[in-house]
């Protein structure tokens, strides 16, 4: 494991740390998309059903476990514990546009036609994705609150850094994963904009507004 | 760890 695979995990625990105690302490889930919390969980779910059949590291299994954990945790939050603070009426991204076509995607675009391979391919193309609902949300009601863009910014650093990692292991490994590495870095490209946004107006302010 | 593969990663 490089350095850059390293921070990539510890900036993604970051991003899903960050929002579960943003909803724990306020007590309110207002401006989080459920929708792209429930999608994380089902990214989660699929991808890490491989627990069941083989034993990585302990290191691997653990963190496996804490992010369906708090993936599921973070939907209960949103969707039973702190319901009434949901923002229900600007989370009206459809996802079924995207579950379904990405669904599609994993049957006809895969490694090996399993059961488990085209969950794992699933879950890769879903987790692209994923976070566009959140991002709908946002640019619809027109602002997020700090914290919001401190878990979008270390959620998309870590798909970035991830690149570097695939990058990294190509020169010194001669290893590549095609699927991984287009669904990364369109992933990391819809993190851009905000980004950019991010570095030059989060700066000093107490609300991200993103122009639509 | 320098067999790593691509489902060894999260």
């Amino acid at each position: 494991m490089n350095i850059f695979r390293l921070t990539g995990d510890l900036s993604h625990l970051a991003a899903i740390i960050i929002l579960l105690l943003k909803i724990w302490k306020t007590r309110s889930c207002a401006g989080i998309s459920g929708k792209s919390q429930i999608l994380f969980a089902l990214v989660f779910t699929s991808r890490y059903l491989d627990l069941l059949t083989s034993f990585i590291s302990l290191y691997n299994t653990t963190m496996k476990v804490i992010y369906i954990g708090c993936a599921y945790a973070t939907v209960y939050l949103i969707y039973a514990k702190f319901k009434a603070t949901y923002d229900g009426n600007h989370d009206t991204f459809r996802v079924e546009f995207l579950v379904v076509p990405v669904g599609g995607l994993a049957f006809l675009v895969n490694h090996d036609f399993s059961p488990l391979e085209i969950l794992w391919t699933f879950s890769i193309y879903l987790e692209s994705v994923a976070i566009l609902p959140q991002l709908f949300m946002i640019s619809k009601t027109g602002e997020a609150e700090t914290i919001t863009t401190h878990y979008l910014f270390f959620l998309g650093l870590y798909r970035a850094l991830y690149l570097i990692n695939w990058i990294w292991r190509f020169y010194f490994e001669g290893f590549f994963d095609m699927i991984a590495i287009v669904a990364g870095v369109v992933q990391t490209i819809l993190y851009c904009d905000f980004f950019y946004l991010y570095v030059t107006k989060g700066e000093g302010r107490s609300q991200l507004s993103i122009p639509t | 760890e320098e067999t790593d593969s691509i489902k060894d990663e999260l």
